[in-house]
């Protein structure tokens, strides 16, 4: 996260390759499934034997004593509707809810955050020497109307996007962000709206941020789980 | 510090189903996988021995999966390991322990049986228990210096070589040996090389459970940290890991799957020219050893392309790759490369959800075949023609009953994919309302609560 400072968010979870580091972030949607994006994987049939989760931390890469992490390998990956970007990732074993790690919750489906609410993005991710980068990170951010932001990009935005203003200082997601949240406190609640995915350049100052909208895909999620 | 192990190969969740004419096995005996194999190792009669991991009991087998009578099986509740030098089809050194079962010599001549001495006569190498001579197989009873021999069945010819390559040339290496999956066990010292699946005498991090696509069987030499040639560690302790000699394959691989515009699965094919980290930090070049110090030198990985400063994935990570030009930063992801696309090419069309689609596409976008709507396997269907008798389930045509706003899916043959949707896109000019068209149609009514966030705890 660049421009952020260090925060706590108990939804978002470290992906961690088979020699156990960090490349991808992601959200706890229920204690054993967690929503990322399709960049972070090789495939939709990916092996992913010795991937793991980890949450529960603040510290990118925590010492042995920290007494709230908690480790789950990755059990299968599952691929969104083709537009999404989106995956589910079911765990082998549920994560245990404490004061550390919660579940997010989801909007309901076609649900359109308003323009102008400030939403949270986090993640371990490159800080480009704006922060600590050995820490959870957190940033704010404004959602931006669809129409301003599509004209912004000159007509290119889908409506499975969703955008946040340009900020002055430089604030956004970058590298080993990818797949983490953008969370919007609506109702009194924390709700995944977006999910990270990899822009051409880190926190553009110019131009728009864009993330997948979550709540055009709540029914698959819900579906992927029953199933 | 060897195991007794390291005479063993391994077959995780099989079991060795015996002929009824067969000798008996011996009965189960209570031990750890270690102590088994130094039981059977001490037994010429014993050739594998299966290891129960829960119950952590052993039963000594006088057979291989190459006996005859004999049949491998799927059994999650045993490991089977048989002596290697029953299944090796290469020799050490002089092949004295080669116990394989190669019948012909290099020129093609049909081996005569040891015991029988005709058409050649011979009273020096009858079978006995100990010299290993059997059937009509190669051996080396006379640790002759061209390897394994045999009496053969041509009058003219007593006796020839079977021409038996030796196990560091039996199967080459290609690039830097990523792929090489021969038996090389011992390092360019000689020195013997430590199992994979144990933490002795050096720990390491290369389990075989958790890299499955790295081959790592036994203790045959392998790369599975993209080194410069295959390695192993070594059963000495002084040495923690050692470089083993394997031959170069001659001709290089054809490289597969190249892109340059965008990159599939993990990017080991890309060869575009993004040479910048996605937060504008400049790539440091391959050859360069500042400011990062590094051994993926190209002239070394010459099927790597390590070209100028390009993103790269020498080493198989989740996508390219680069050292970056800043010192504070060793390595970044290039994944603001584009992935290529890798779904299927769509045959139809559908309209609306694709709820009133009744074509015959039955296959995933994906490419996998779907399940019939009324079969029960590979998954219990929670919806069907039962369920739903207006949806036109017919067979396994994707269909889409429960109007799914992502268009027609079906459940799939494939165990580890519940459902899936199908290669079947959008008819143009197919209008589905924008969720923006009136977006505040859907009410945000309750949720649930985060208590740190509410208390304003300090930290």
């Amino acid at each position: 996260i660049i421009g952020g400072q260090p925060g706590n968010s108990p939804w978002t979870v470290s992906i961690r390759n088979r020699a156990g580091v960090h490349f991808c972030g992601g959200s706890l949607v229920k204690e054993q499934w967690v929503i990322s994006t399709r960049q972070c994987f090789s495939s939709c049939d990916a092996d992913l034997t010795g991937y793991e989760v980890q949450l529960g931390t603040l510290f990118k890469d925590p010492g042995p004593g920290d007494p709230d992490q908690q480790t789950i390998p990755i059990a299968r990956i599952v691929c969104g509707p083709s537009e999404s970007q989106l995956v589910m990732l079911k765990l082998v074993r549920p994560a245990t809810l404490n004061r550390r790690v919660a579940l997010i919750c989801l909007p309901p489906e076609r649900y359109i955050v308003p323009a102008g609410t400030i939403c949270e993005i986090a993640g371990w991710g490159e800080t480009r020497g704006t922060g600590d980068g050995s820490v959870l990170n957190v940033a704010w951010l404004p959602v931006m109307a669809h129409g301003e932001c599509n004209a912004a990009l000159r007509g290119r935005l889908k409506e499975s996007e969703l955008c946040t203003s340009p900020l002055r200082a430089g604030v956004g997601a970058c590298e080993g962000d990818y797949g983490g949240p953008l969370a919007c406190l609506t109702a009194d609640c924390w709700v995944l709206e977006g999910v990270i995915t990899p822009s051409r350049v880190c926190a553009r100052t110019d131009q728009p941020a864009l993330f997948i909208r979550v709540s055009l895909y709540v029914n698959w999620i819900h579906k992927v789980i029953k199933m | 510090h060897r195991s007794p192990l390291n005479d063993f190969q391994r077959l995780r969740a099989t079991q060795l189903l015996s002929g009824p004419t067969e000798l008996p096995s011996s009965p189960p005996e209570h031990g750890s996988a270690e102590q088994c194999a130094h039981r059977c190792s001490i037994r010429l009669a014993c050739r594998a021995f299966h290891h129960d991991r829960q119950s952590q009991l052993c039963q000594l087998l006088p057979w291989t999966q190459h006996s005859p009578h004999v049949q491998l099986q799927k059994n999650i509740h045993y490991d089977l390991y048989q002596k290697k030098d029953y299944l090796r089809d290469c020799i050490t050194a002089n092949g004295t322990s080669y116990r394989g079962t190669r019948a012909m010599t290099e020129k093609g001549l049909r081996c005569q049986h040891w015991h029988a001495t005709t058409p050649h006569d011979h009273s020096r190498f009858l079978p006995t228990s100990r010299n290993g001579l059997e059937e009509n197989y190669c051996r080396n009873p006379d640790q002759d210096k061209r390897g394994p021999w045999c009496y053969t069945l041509n009058p003219n010819v007593r006796h020839q070589s079977c021409g038996i390559k030796k196990c560091e040339d039996a199967v080459c290496m290609t690039c830097n040996g990523e792929e090489y999956r021969g038996a090389v066990d011992h390092t360019e010292s000689g020195t013997e090389c430590q199992r994979w699946d144990l933490q002795h005498p050096h720990k390491h991090p290369y389990h075989p459970d958790k890299y499955p696509d790295k081959g790592l069987d036994d203790n045959y030499c392998r790369n599975p940290d993209s080194s410069e040639r295959p390695w192993c560690y070594t059963t000495d302790p002084a040495r923690e890991r050692e470089y083993c000699r394997i031959r170069l394959c001659k001709k290089r691989p054809r490289p597969l799957n190249l892109t340059t515009s965008c990159f599939r699965g993990k990017g080991e094919g890309y060869r575009g020219k993004v040479n910048v980290t996605v937060s504008g930090i400049p790539c440091q070049r391959w050859d360069a050893q500042t400011p990062h110090q590094h051994h993926f030198v190209p002239e070394k990985y010459p099927c790597k392309d390590l070209q100028e400063n390009y993103c790269r994935n020498p080493d198989g990570s989740e996508a390219p790759w680069c050292f970056t030009a800043r010192p504070t930063v060793r390595i970044a992801f290039c994944f603001h490369i584009r992935r290529c696309p890798d779904e299927l090419g769509t045959q139809e069309c559908y309209h609306g959800h694709g709820e009133h689609y009744h074509g015959h596409v039955s296959k995933t976008r994906k490419g996998i075949t779907c399940q019939p709507w009324a079969a029960q396997e590979p998954h219990m269907p929670q919806i069907s023609p039962v369920t739903h008798p207006e949806a036109h389930l017919e067979e396994n045509y994707c269909r889409n009953p429960d109007n799914d706003s992502h268009g027609p899916w079906c459940y799939t043959m494939d165990p580890h994919t519940p459902f899936d949707y199908c290669a079947i896109k959008p008819c143009s000019g197919s209008r589905v309302p924008s969720v923006l068209e009136n977006a505040d149609a859907v009410a945000f009514e309750h949720c649930g609560r985060r208590d740190e966030r509410l208390q304003r705890k300090g930290r």
